[in-house]
């Protein structure tokens, strides 16, 4: 997607930042990214001309979205807590439940026995949406009714996976927005009510960010990690036309690493995050 | 503040001696950066810049005592422009029902519209009836009765398995029969580049001939949003948008970037996740939330 020239010149440049920002890495990293850019091909040699360019940059997003060691999630063999518990939280539609069954799939074909809790007692048909994943993932449900209290159902839910040896509880949340401040309330209580069990839980909160979001994930990120702690970002939807370059910026901001990718609306269509392959796609 | 940063601007490009055209270009990098963090697809605000500076040049902004203030009136007037004037109401039928088919990605709210417009209809003695059209999203179809429930709006729909195409041909007829003013067809969410589910929305359109085709996008989308919308435009020329989600923070930079490439009235805007959340959408505030 990025005509370049042999020379880096001023269009070539202005292309490359088009590009950058039309991927939704926003002004700021964009300029970031050329600025650093045009120093490395001053220092070194480039033999290749415009295959050269585009290796570099894809290399240098690559490296800006390095998963170390702890970035990545683990998603097989002992596990970091009995049980591993994975708080999933965000905004409206962003694919929380959705993603909530794709990795309890992802864990019950690893061998491991599941537990989700339906934290969402709000939404309409959420309950019966979770219920539907918990089955093709051959996970367990906790549940409570309609309009129960989600710390209560969380307090439970964590309960109930010790008492059952579970090796993984996975906690799905309502969709909120970081701006309400009763809801960011209700996430902190959740959150609470995990730790209340003395398990080091939730081991893992995942904030989930639709692929097509724009720069207000960036308040989202911050907001979110506010309220609970988050130790990575669930970037969904990644099958459409967006390509998530928010998490560049946010990675840049707050140092906290896309640990899972979204790339369908089946049971399978989840992916730990490549940074090599998300680069790569970023300029296909 | 936009306004202030011009002002800034202006100051100090006043102590240079006469201000030129070169130094318009300053305040636009200004006008630009602020467009771009509200999510205004890059191209729409190559060329929105472009218009704001023939005006600045045509106006005299350069010759005014307060300039800053004259460029942040013209910007804002010419987003208000872009917008889209006055408030478009949706088309209703001569002899109903009307039929209105909503469209969208994943997760952008369609479902909850679609409550929301019926809670409108019946409350204006327009009996409606919504119609659970997707089949893929499990208990879609339960969301649907569930919101028609608490609203007391029947919901058609049919077991699982059942066709989309044909539940919205039947559901069309159930409305005719019983007489409905209204009936609002909920379509699962789909990706614009899947030609299979692109193609299930042209057949829904023949098979129904809605009145009013809505897109409904959310507000908090980025750069993506002027390529998804493209895109349902050339395959369905959607006659009205709906945005949602627009009690969150986000600036919707989305909105402009949508009316620029479909050419559409932006009809409602949906205000938070109760069923009487649904507002008309006002160009004049919606261009101030996007300037910050
Ligand atoms: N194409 C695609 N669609 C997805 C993906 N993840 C989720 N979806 C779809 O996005 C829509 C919303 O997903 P949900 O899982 O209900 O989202 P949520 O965050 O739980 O929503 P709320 O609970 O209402 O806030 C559904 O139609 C999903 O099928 C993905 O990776 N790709
Ligand atoms: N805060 C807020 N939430 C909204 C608004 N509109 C919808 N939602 C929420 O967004 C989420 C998705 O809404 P749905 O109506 O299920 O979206 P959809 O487009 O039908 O989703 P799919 O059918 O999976 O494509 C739900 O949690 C809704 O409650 C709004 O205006 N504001
Ligand atoms: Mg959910
Ligand atoms: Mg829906």
């Amino acid at each position: 997607i990025v005509p370049i020239g042999t020379r880096l010149d001023d269009d070539a440049i202005d292309d490359i930042e088009a590009a950058l920002i039309g991927a939704d890495m926003g002004l700021e990293t964009s300029t970031e990214i050329v600025d650093e850019l045009r120093k490395r091909l001053r220092s070194e040699q480039l033999e290749d001309g415009p295959a050269g360019v585009m290796r570099v940059l894809e290399e240098q997003v690559a490296a800006m979205v390095a998963l170390g060691e702890e970035g990545v999630l683990p998603l097989e063999g002992v596990l970091p807590g009995k049980p591993y518990v994975v708080l999933i939280v965000g905004v409206n539609g962003a694919g929380k439940t959705t993603t909530a069954g794709k990795l309890a799939k992802r864990y019950t074909d690893a061998g491991k026995k599941v537990v989700i809790a339906a934290c969402d007692t709000f939404r309409a048909a959420a309950i019966p949406q979770l219920e539907i994943w918990a089955e093709r993932a051959g996970a367990d449900i906790v549940r409570a009714q309609h309009g129960a209290d989600p710390a209560a159902v969380a307090f439970d839910a964590l309960e109930a996976a010790k008492a059952r040896g579970a090796d993984v509880l996975l906690v799905d949340t309502a969709g909120r927005l970081h701006n309400k401040v009763n809801l960011m309330e209700e996430l902190k209580k959740i959150r609470r009510s995990l730790a209340k069990h003395d398990l080091g839980a939730p081991h893992e909160t995942l904030l989930v960010l639709d692929g097509t979001s724009g720069q207000n994930a960036l308040i989202q990120a911050r907001e979110f990690n506010q309220a609970t702690e988050l130790t990575g970002f669930a970037l969904t939807k990644l099958d459409g036309t967006a390509k998530g370059g928010i998490v560049v910026a946010l990675r840049r901001e707050m140092d906290l690493p896309v640990k899972l990718i979204g790339v369908g609306e089946g049971v399978d269509d989840l992916q730990p995050f490549d940074g090599a392959a998300f680069a790569k796609a970023l300029f296909a | 503040r936009l306004s202030e940063r011009f002002d800034d601007i202006f100051r100090s490009l006043r102590g240079q001696g006469r201000i030129t055209e070169r130094n318009i270009d300053e305040t636009l990098r200004e006008v630009r950066r602020s467009l771009l963090e509200a999510d205004v697809n890059f191209k729409v605000a190559k060329g929105f810049i472009l218009r704001v500076k023939e005006q600045a040049l045509g106006q005299d902004v350069l010759k005014s005592l307060t300039p800053g203030q004259q460029l942040v009136k013209i910007v804002h007037d010419e987003l208000v422009g872009l917008l889209g004037g006055s408030n478009s109401p949706l088309k209703l039928a001569d002899l109903p029902p009307t039929v209105i088919m909503l469209v969208g990605l994943q997760g952008c709210g369609k479902t909850t519209i679609a409550a929301k417009l019926a809670s409108q209809f019946k409350e204006k003695g327009r009996p409606p009836l919504l119609v659970a059209a997707d089949m893929y999203r499990p208990a879609a179809v339960e969301q649907l009765q569930t919101l028609g429930t608490s609203i007391e709006v029947p919901v058609f729909s049919q077991p699982a398995g059942s066709d989309p195409v044909e539940i919205c041909r039947l559901g069309v007829d159930e409305a005719r029969k019983t007489n409905r003013s209204v009936v609002i067809l909920d379509t699962a969410g789909r990706l614009s580049i899947d030609e299979e589910m692109m193609h299930e929305l042209d057949r829904i359109l023949q098979a129904t001939s809605p009145h009013e085709i809505l897109f409904v996008a959310d507000c908090m989308q980025g750069q993506d949003a002027v390529e998804t919308a493209g895109r349902f435009y050339e395959r369905l020329a959607f006659s009205g948008c709906v945005l949602t989600k627009f009690d969150s923070d986000a600036r919707g930079g989305a909105a402009l970037s949508i009316r620029e490439v479909t050419g559409q009235p932006i009809k409602f805007v949906g205000t938070g996740e109760k069923v009487g959340d649904l507002e008309p959408f006002h160009p004049d505030r919606m261009a101030s939330r996007i300037l910050g």
